[in-house]
Order: structure tokens, then C-alpha cells, then sequence
């Protein structure tokens, strides 16, 4: 474990912490993309399937139960609860994700590092994850006016992946076997998708003004 | 042993 990676793990479990937060005070999911929630909870179903057969370390379980958790309950607010589904557009959350999940799944089977039904399940997360947040940011530039907590969630899990390729580069260059082609490649990929965000998030803070994406 | 130690990350 190095700074870089706690330091991603503790931003990412912000940002789902910002989420819950948000849902379940306010009891309002306005401008929460629904679908980028479900490929989300699927990351997290396909990558933590050996949650109980391979133990790491006390951090790395309860984290995992943590994610699982919060990204599922909040696929069950906005689907279930009754009164955070009626703060759900669904007419403007119409990204088809699921155009997301079959190419992803037939790239984990093509490209992967070893073909066993955990390794391509494994890969598949990678591959789903760094794409997961499309139907957020198209939502956000559809959603008039952003509310802080969801540009601050979306803030929050864009940094979470920029620190773990520093994470990446520190054990590439501390440990001696440490290359994962697929891991980083997909991780730049999902951060670059930030991109245009992070600008436009970083120009609002800076004058002080509303968070704007343009169409 | 080291594919399982590789898996270390969230």
C-alpha cells in the first residue's frame, strides 16, 4: 500500500459516500445518471467475485463490502424507493449502456491475462469501469444547472482513478514484477474521459461560478 | 502466489 492508492481509495469511497449522502438525505437523485449506477454495481459484482475465497487483508475486504454496498443501494433508491425515484429524469438519462457492456465483455475475452472465467471477469470490470461515467456526463451536460454534490461526486471519482495511475507508476517503479498492460491502459483511458470535465469543474471553482457543461 | 498478490487493488 502506498499514499497514492490510499489516497485513491479514500476519494473514491468519498465519492460514493458523497452520493448516499445526497440520496438519502435530501432524498433527491437529480441529475444522478441511474445507468452509470448499475454499470457500476456490475464493476463491482464482476470484480469482487473472490471477495470471500481470496483474503488480502482486513482493508482490502471491508472496502470492497463497502463499494458493493453503496452501489447497489443506490441502484435500489433510484429504482425502489418511492420517493427518490420520482427525482430521477429517465427521459434524460437515455444513454444505452447496455451498448457498453457487450463490447466490453467480448474485449475481456480477446484481451485478457490469463483466460479463466475470473481473469476475463476481472478484465471485463477494467474495461466497463473506465466507461462507466458516460451516461453521467452526457446527463450533466443535458442537466441545466449541476447541483454541488453531483459535480463534487463525479469530481471526486474522476480523481480517485488520476491517483491510482500515480499508484501504478510508484509500483512500477518500486516493485520489480509489477506491470499490468490492461489495468493501466484502461485506467488512462477512463481518466482521460475526465478530461473536459476536470476543465470545466476547475473553471467554475475558479470564478466562483456554477458548474456548466456545454451541450 | 504472485497473480493472488497482484490482485491486491480495489
Amino acid at each position: 500500500m502506498n499514499i497514492f492508492r490510499l489516497a485513491g481509495d479514500m476519494t473514491h469511497l468519498f465519492s460514493v459516500l458523497v452520493l448516499l449522502l445526497k440520496i438519502h438525505t435530501i432524498k433527491s437523485c437529480a441529475g444522478v445518471s441511474l445507468k452509470t449506477q448499475e454499470l457500476y454495481a456490475l464493476v463491482f459484482a464482476a470484480r469482487y467475485l473472490d471477495i470471500f475465497t481470496n483474503y488480502i487483508s482486513l482493508y482490502n475486504t471491508v472496502m470492497k463490502l463497502i463499494f458493493l454496498g453503496s452501489s447497489f443501494s443506490i441502484v435500489w433508491y433510484m429504482r425502489y424507493h418511492k420517493i427518490v425515484r420520482r427525482s430521477y429524469d429517465k427521459d434524460q438519462d437515455t444513454f444505452r449502456h447496455y451498448f457498453l457492456i457487450l463490447p466490453c465483455l467480448l474485449l475481456a475475452l480477446l484481451i485478457n491475462e490469463k483466460f479463466t472465467f475470473k481473469e476475463v471477469m476481472w478484465t471485463f470490470s477494467l474495461y466497463l469501469e473506465a466507461v462507466a461515467i458516460l451516461p453521467q456526463l452526457v446527463l450533466l451536460q443535458r442537466t441545466r444547472n449541476i447541483d454541488n454534490l453531483t459535480g463534487q461526486y463525479v469530481f471526486l471519482l474522476g480523481a480517485y482513478r488520476a491517483l491510482y495511475i500515480l499508484n501504478w507508476v510508484y509500483r512500477y517503479f518500486t516493485e520489480p514484477h509489477f506491470v499490468h498492460w490492461i489495468t493501466w491502459v484502461s485506467g488512462l483511458v477512463q481518466t482521460l474521459l475526465y478530461a473536459d470535465f476536470f476543465y470545466y469543474y476547475f473553471q467554475s471553482w475558479k470564478n466562483n461560478q456554477k458548474l456548466h457543461l456545454p451541450a | 502466489i504472485k497473480n493472488q498478490v497482484d490482485k491486491d487493488e480495489l
